[in-house]
């Protein structure tokens, strides 16, 4: 599988790093997919790198490579963001992965092994659902609203109604909330803010968790938010060009 | 008071 930039998987582990120590990907014709819980099982997240991710793909019998992100992580810091992946998986020797970066201009070349790992995983099924409200915006606005609101309370609450969207954090001395509309004068579709919704809702979610769902903005300009009741917030970013996607679950805080 | 939920309580093992 070769990437044509680092970028790409230094943004992902960057995504998920703080949820997630080691986690199974599953390889076959589609691509690159892994899903994951967090150890107090709180957010399920997952990763889909489509083939049309990579400059050139391919994968013959599928494959599943436990990785280590601690090393991992270690590796992909030897890359520069525009240099080339390379990710080598044999089957003959399922042992450890090779991981070559290529930088172009420079005409250098860094070579790396990763030992796999035997992960006992663990696949969450998650239903279709067909969600309450679905709000999409810019993630960077998304992530600014949850940055400061998480300093301002630990719980954030989201409300959906004819008002528009409303973030709202609960403090010992303060509290804030941020109301956002539709937005109907923004030509550019990524700066747009669109909410659809049935019924009024009102959900609340840990703010420390939401805060680090937001550091996936680096892999999409757009983020879109499902929403119903009585079920995990899905947080959704797509990458450009069909690339693929990460998603997190995170379920609610509930009376 | 809130109590934080499970991804269990929603989602089953496949």
């Amino acid at each position: 599988a070769r990437l044509p930039r680092s970028a790409v998987l230094k943004k992902i582990l960057d995504s998920v790093k703080d949820l997630v120590k080691e986690t199974n990907w599953d390889c076959n014709e589609e691509g690159m997919s892994m899903q994951a819980l967090d150890t107090g099982r709180i957010v399920l997240v997952e990763v889909m790198l489509r083939e049309a991710a990579f400059e050139s793909y391919a994968c013959e019998v599928p494959m599943t490579l436990g990785i280590d992100m601690e090393p991992f992580g270690k590796v992909l810091r030897c890359a520069g963001g525009d240099e080339k992946v390379t990710i080598k998986a044999s089957r003959n020797d399922q042992d450890h992965i090779e991981l070559v970066f290529e930088n172009e201009e420079k005409e250098r070349m860094s070579a790396f092994e990763l030992k796999l790992m035997d992960i006992d995983g663990e696949h969450m099924a998650v239903p279709d659902a067909e969600w309450g409200a679905e709000i999409s915006m810019p993630s960077s606005e998304f992530k600014k609203i949850v940055m400061d609101l998480a300093e301002i309370g630990s719980d954030l609450t989201i409300a959906v109604s004819k008002l528009g969207v409303t973030f709202t954090a609960q403090g010992n001395n303060c509290k804030g909330s941020m109301v956002l509309q539709p937005s109907t004068a923004v030509d550019k579709k990524s700066e747009q803010v669109a909410i659809s919704f049935t019924e009024p809702l009102e959900m609340t979610f840990a703010a420390p968790y939401m805060k680090m769902i937001t550091k996936a903005a680096a892999l999409s300009s757009t983020v879109t938010l499902s929403l119903d009741e009585a079920c995990p917030i899905c947080v959704r970013y797509e990458m450009e060009d069909n690339a693929g996607h990460i998603k997190y679950y995170l379920a609610p805080k509930e009376d | 008071t809130l109590r934080q939920s499970r991804i269990d309580d929603f989602f089953r093992p496949t």
